[in-house]
């Protein structure tokens, strides 16, 4: 059987990418057979696993646009039980061209229905919008996973969201739920930072998890050298966060 | 004369909507009449103001979509010389509903005719993205500020935001310039800053501002009291930056 988590936020740096690498690669580890789509035109869960797309290289973009088998688009990452489904720097025209297409918020559910049984785990890091791109992972998904930066920007953008969420569970995605949220960026010795973790946490209660991700910069050194945190520093607090946010989501899904 | 700089860059976070909101301040409190145009349908720049909107009230949403007039729908704001043209969350479906709309990439140019005597600086922040709502905003601007987070992903994103400027260059806005790129959230304690700001540096040379905005938390304090950082905390590390910003923006025009 296989789980789709979408970890979507149209906040801007919340660490929504950090997180699906991360989150994918330290599942991976764990040897449970994992794929990454990157569906953010910046392709940075793409570059942040060390590909580098030529470009006539196919993409999601030609999953999404011309109906290219997915299979066919996947590859291997660094890991052995990580595969990714790259982006392209093309995408950015998606949300225009799906516009007139049939069935458009439903192209990236039926594209997966190939690869569905290869997996156990399946993350979707989406763009920073609440357009076609992520309503498409939203309606592919099972869960969504959102991770909410300590600021407050982060904090007042996520009425947003939730309505987005709720309309995607009424009209394309009727069993979509929450995975929960993840508090991302911690930094103990700013009163914001604890602020508005508290804030988080007095509102969504049970549905945030005990995992909190740190600041901390060895998560934006990783990216500029195409590695996820645990194969560039496995000691590193960010690698101790992202393996426990794994054992925890394994204990939750019992 | 009136002077549109735009605020742009597609990657998330990098400071986009703190650049413009101080910005903006710190001209008014010099006196120079100042208007700041959000948008972006995360309003994070109207609520970065202090400024609530109701239902019923008019944004830049009816602007884009309905042809109301910008004058009836700015507003003051706690400043004696800044104006804002108010962001709202239906801004949100504007990406789709201008596709099909004539002339769409220059609505937003024919609408500012209306205003462009009454201020010296028009600001206008972006989302995080480059569909219809940026493409709008680079048309109708003079000039593009790029902040660029001290990150990994920031620097990676910016051959895709230049390609884009270049196209607006060609077919939609044949004036339009760089402002100049501007360092944001840096950090001297971390090498990762300092090798990323180094890098700008040396790839776009004089076309990075002197001065660099530092990692201040007081920048991300502001906002929750709906305050830009000149009220909020006027001898702050973050206040200081972007008024020396406004001397050298000022000083540069000469
Ligand atoms: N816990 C962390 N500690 C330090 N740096 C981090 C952390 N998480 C993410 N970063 C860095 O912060 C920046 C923003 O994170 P990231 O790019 O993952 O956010 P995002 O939500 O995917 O952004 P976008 O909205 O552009 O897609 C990146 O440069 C990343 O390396
Ligand atoms: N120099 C700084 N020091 C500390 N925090 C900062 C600084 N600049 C911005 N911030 C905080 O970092 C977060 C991201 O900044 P901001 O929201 O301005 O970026 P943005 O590019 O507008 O994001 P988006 O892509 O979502 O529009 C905000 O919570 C902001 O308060
Ligand atoms: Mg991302
Ligand atoms: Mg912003």
């Amino acid at each position: 059987l296989t789980k789709v988590i979408v970890i979507a936020n149209q906040k801007g740096g919340v660490g929504k990418t950090t997180t699906a690498v991360n989150l994918a690669a330290c599942m991976a580890v764990t040897e449970i057979p994992t794929l990454i789509i990157d569906m953010d035109p910046q392709a940075n869960a793409t570059s942040g696993l060390g590909i580098e797309l030529e470009n006539s290289d196919k993409s999601v973009y030609d999953v999404m646009i011309n109906s290219v088998d997915a299979e066919s688009v996947i590859r291997k990452s660094d890991l052995p039980f990580l595969d990714i489904l790259p982006s392209s720097t093309r995408l950015v025209g998606a949300e225009i061209e799906l516009v007139p297409a049939l069935a458009r918020e439903t192209i990236l559910k039926t594209a997966l229905s190939s690869v569905n049984g290869s997996y156990e785990y399946i993350f979707i890091d989406c763009p920073p919008s609440l357009g076609l791109l992520t309503l498409n992972s939203l309606t592919a998904a099972d869960t969504v996973l959102v991770p909410v930066q300590c600021e407050y920007f982060a904090l007042e953008g996520l009425s947003q969201l939730l309505n987005t969420i709720r309309l995607v569970q009424k009209n394309l995605n009727k069993t979509l739920e929450v995975e929960g949220f993840l508090i991302t960026m911690f930094d103990s010795r700013l009163n914001l930072s604890r602020q508005v973790a508290e804030e988080i946490r007095d509102y969504f209660k049970e549905k945030v998890f005990e995992t909190v991700i740190n600041r901390n910069v060895k998560l934006g050194e990783a990216p500029s050298y195409g590695k996820p945190i645990i194969l560039y520093d496995a000691v590193s607090t960010g690698a101790g966060n992202y393996m426990n946010l794994v054992r925890e989501m394994l204990e939750h899904a019992g």
